[in-house]
């Protein structure tokens, strides 16, 4: 009895500290892997798509069932007094800015309350010039440029890109994209030995028709994009980005795979596999949309302009075919009119 | 988390769109991504 009680005395401590050597080792790993990867785009090298078995290995586990879990987790009421050291920790471990909260610490019942805190009056003042386009979010520039040629590809990262059709539906009012830059098609209608559907224009709708200088065969619009993500320490309310009319909301269930830089690089179709919400509609100068993508921890999007809208729900079977759940706001063409910088949605935790 | 944006506008000589950040940048709500 004696001598098991001793082991009994020396395992549990014991395995406290190997448990606790163990993350450690994980965190220094992690942070030596983040610091390489610095240092890589620091020095202009591309990082490259690299599928690996952790990758393969999320597949097999059941990540909304557990994003919801930490859903209800994080949703439990906490004692006043240990709010603010909650969220103080919080926000030492993903370096968020607590000075910002629009209420004292005390009144956020839960972390998932705080998460989705306001940010106090005018803090993030909105670029009022009418021909700028604003950032949505607090986050990190991932990707930007201009859709072209056929699929309109968007880049998850160096030699994996996803189409932005899939991203936002099938049925998306996305206009036409040249293929090509403007003179690389004007030299296409030039040189008759070119493929023919190179240097004509694709479809995906007719819903907004091409826009062309009828005198230099030049388009006169062209279809960008942008790719910000937000870190678990970022303000995760979604404003608007310029003046539009939301014309359609469409929800995609799906994966809830994590979002961090090492998912993008090992996670084919990332994007276009994880739940989404995507809004669609018109501008000054033409088409919008906006996507927001859930990620394991962020489960759930909540639409301000449609507070009934419930995602990361579960679900019997998962199929990756099922087309979106799509509602067209009313009026009919007119929609919903969000000005620059309002609040239009919120990714909740879980 | 993440969001995209898709959207059109102005690319001829008179009137170009251009993104005024890089890849990378930390960029906050409200703040121009392009004019």
């Amino acid at each position: 009895n004696g001598g098991s009680s001793r082991g009994n005395s020396f395992l549990v401590p014991g395995a406290t500290v190997a448990t606790i050597l163990m993350l450690g080792a994980l965190h220094a790993r992690r942070l030596y892997d983040d610091k390489k990867i610095e240092e890589s785009r620091a020095k202009g090298i591309e990082l490259e798509f690299h599928p690996d078995v952790k990758a393969r290995f999320l597949r097999l586990l059941p990540l909304r069932t557990i994003s919801r879990f930490w859903g209800s987790l994080t949703g439990m009421e906490l004692p006043i007094w240990l709010r603010p050291y909650v969220y103080k920790a919080w926000a030492r471990a993903f370096h968020s800015n607590l000075e910002e909260a629009e209420l004292p610490l005390e009144e956020y019942a839960s972390l998932r309350e705080f998460f989705v805190r306001k940010l106090k009056e005018s803090l993030r003042p909105i670029d009022s010039d009418p021909y700028c386009l604003v950032s949505p979010v607090d986050g990190t520039v991932l990707r930007f440029g201009e859709l072209r040629g056929p699929g309109a590809m968007i880049e998850q990262v160096k030699g994996c890109s996803y189409s932005s059709s899939s991203l936002l539906g099938e049925n998306s009012y996305l206009p036409m994209v040249a293929a090509g830059d403007a003179n690389e098609e004007s030299d296409a209608e030039e040189n008759t030995t070119r493929d023919a559907t190179q240097k004509s224009w694709w479809r995906i709708s007719l819903a907004s028709p091409k826009v062309r200088d009828n005198a230099s065969s030049r388009p006169l619009k062209g279809l960008f994009y942008c790719v910000i993500y937000l870190k678990p320490g970022d303000y995760h309310r979604i404003h608007s980005p310029v003046d539009w009319n939301i014309l359609v909301r469409r929800h995609f269930t799906g994966h809830l795979f994590p979002m961090n830089e090492r998912a993008t690089r090992t996670i084919r179709n990332l994007y276009v596999e994880n739940e989404r919400v995507v809004l669609e509609g018109q501008w000054r100068e033409g088409y919008m949309a906006m996507a927001a993508i859930g990620a394991t921890n962020i489960g759930s999007i909540e639409l301000f302009i449609e507070p009934t809208l419930r995602t990361n729900n579960p679900q019997k079977k998962l199929l990756q075919s099922e087309p979106p759940e799509e509602r067209v706001y009313e009026p009919k063409g007119v929609g919903v009119l969000r000005k620059k910088g309002d609040e239009v949605a919120a990714f909740n935790m879980g | 988390s993440t969001v995209v944006l898709v959207f059109q506008a102005p690319i001829s000589e008179s009137s170009e769109f251009r993104f005024c950040m890089k890849k990378g940048d930390r960029i906050r709500m409200g703040e121009a991504l392009g004019r």
